[in-house]
């Protein structure tokens, strides 16, 4: 697998926070399946989009990654 | 707009709060304010009446702190989350939290997190509402900097809110003083006031829409509250004031927000204790002394730390004598007398009004004291009473000081 620079690491434990906070997701540490955790997280990448109206890709952009970076509240946008 | 899961709410109009303790990064005075400012946004559109406790258990708690605090929800140090509530519900429901780790300010620089437009938000989800999707709605859950004077609640949040309350009762809308039709009073039939008519009553307003200001000589036109200030008279109703001064001619026409931005309109009383270079505001069951544009620390505080019994729910007028050092406060037919010295309700009230102020038989809309006389307004007309002679001399309309 291609080595994931350190920076992109810093985003994506931000982003897994994040969606933790506040879009009620849940990665499964020993899930054996990395894939699975990946379509986990894309699901409330996209369900985060949604709701900022971003542009609803799934994946970890830039803009995407501005916005979780934004000074806001602590309640989560949308819980089980 | 959105709520919680099962749309929790608050049970009642009335519900209470408490600030646990200030942060460092502002005037405790200004936390208050911004605080204080929160709620009445809330409280503008709605049933709900908020009453700030200094003591004990309150339905919403307010405190800074940072990281840990006790609940599952630690802060993040500065950026990043800045505050949290709880739905309503007893226990820690209802509390905000606000992270010490930022930076607080009451001005909209972009150094600090502004608390008035923070707090808004945090007691949104106090009173049971979710994040709103729609940019630019205060329960956005982005941070956004904006001018907070005058800053007026969106229509989404408007909507939400109401969705769980309703909108204000109209007796509360505005407390304007519609007056119940009156019995016959002691006035001559000419002056006794007639029944309001329906297309008399004050427009009803809904929350989004604020009543448009009367015409300065319209001859229906009554007031919520009167008082004088460093020398010029103050007229209030719903959100307006006429400003007449010696300073300069003509009358000025202003909002209270203009000179008050954390006091919402509808003050039912106001009066001066010049001495002390002090304003006193009065509306529903709470007051605001206030020093110019300062509005005091400490405040709004319940009335019944003036000494009024909890029977009494709000009152209608109230008027400093300075001569006396005393200060009269009107409710429904009956009045009474507070020592300004001794800061304390004097012995053998209320008495009727009737009874001491010969003519003036009927419920006080607003009062004013000028050159030893008072002058008692109930809808458009207003009486001139001369306090040393306790003499009835000279009834005409309200709008008289506006050079109609």
């Amino acid at each position: 697998f291609p080595v994931v620079p350190e920076k992109e690491k810093e985003d994506i434990q931000l982003a897994k926070q994040y969606l933790e906070n506040f879009y009620d997701f849940k990665e499964e540490k020993d899930s054996l399946f990395k894939s699975k955790n990946l379509d986990r997280m894309s699901k409330k990448i996209r369900e985060m989009q949604s709701f900022f109206g971003l542009e609803v890709t799934g994946e970890l952009n830039r803009r995407t990654l501005d916005m979780m970076k934004q000074p806001r509240c602590g309640i989560p946008d949308v819980r089980s | 707009y959105s709520t919680f899961p099962h749309s929790p709410r608050w049970k009642k109009d009335n519900v209470t709060y408490r600030i646990l303790n200030y942060t460092p990064d502002m005037l405790q005075a200004d936390v208050e304010e911004a605080i204080a400012k929160a709620f009445q946004l809330w409280s503008s559109v709605t049933p709900l009446r908020f009453t700030k406790l200094y003591s004990g258990q309150a339905d919403i708690m307010i405190s800074f702190a940072s990281g840990f605090h006790g609940d599952f929800y630690s802060f993040d140090g500065p950026g990043g989350t800045l505050a949290h509530a709880y739905p309503p519900s007893s226990g820690i429901g209802g509390d905000a939290h606000f992270d010490e780790d930022e930076n607080w300010t009451k001005f909209t620089t972009y150094n600090g997190y502004n608390l008035f437009l923070v707090a808004a938000h945090e007691l949104g989800h106090s009173l049971g509402l979710g994040h709103s999707n729609v940019f630019g709605a205060l329960m956005y859950p982005i941070y956004m900097a904006r001018d907070t004077r005058n800053y007026r609640l969106p229509q989404d949040d408007i909507d939400g809110i109401q969705a769980l309350y309703g909108p204000p009762r109209e007796s509360s809308a505005l407390p304007t003083k519609a007056f119940p039709p009156q019995e016959p009073t002691e006035m001559t039939s000419a002056e006794a006031p007639t029944e309001i008519s329906p297309h008399e009553e004050p427009t009803q307003i809904t929350p989004s829409k604020t009543p448009m200001r009367p015409k300065d000589c319209d001859p229906h036109l009554s007031f919520d509250a009167i008082t004088t200030l460093r020398g010029e008279i103050l007229f209030f109703k719903d959100i307006y004031v006429w400003r007449k001064s010696p300073y300069f001619s003509g009358i000025e026409h202003d909002t209270i927000s203009s000179f008050w931005p954390s006091l919402a309109g509808g003050f039912d009383a106001a009066y001066e204790v010049d001495k002390k270079d002090r304003v006193i505001f009065f509306k529903d069951n709470q007051y605001w002394a206030v020093s110019g544009y300062r509005i005091e620390p400490g405040f709004p505080r319940p009335i019944q730390n003036l000494g009024f019994s909890t029977s009494v729910r709000k009152i209608d007028a109230a008027v400093h004598d300075p001569n006396t050092k005393k200060t009269y406060f009107f409710v429904g037919q009956k009045y009474w007398s507070f020592n300004e010295n001794t800061q304390s309700m004097e012995r053998g009230y209320p008495r009727k009004i009737a009874a001491d102020f010969k003519g003036i038989g009927h419920r006080v809309d607003a009062a004013l004291q000028r050159n030893g006389h008072f002058y008692f307004f109930h809808g458009s007309k207003q009486y001139e009473f001369d306090i040393k002679n306790k003499k009835l001399i000279h009834i005409t309309k309200s709008y008289s000081w506006f050079n109609c």
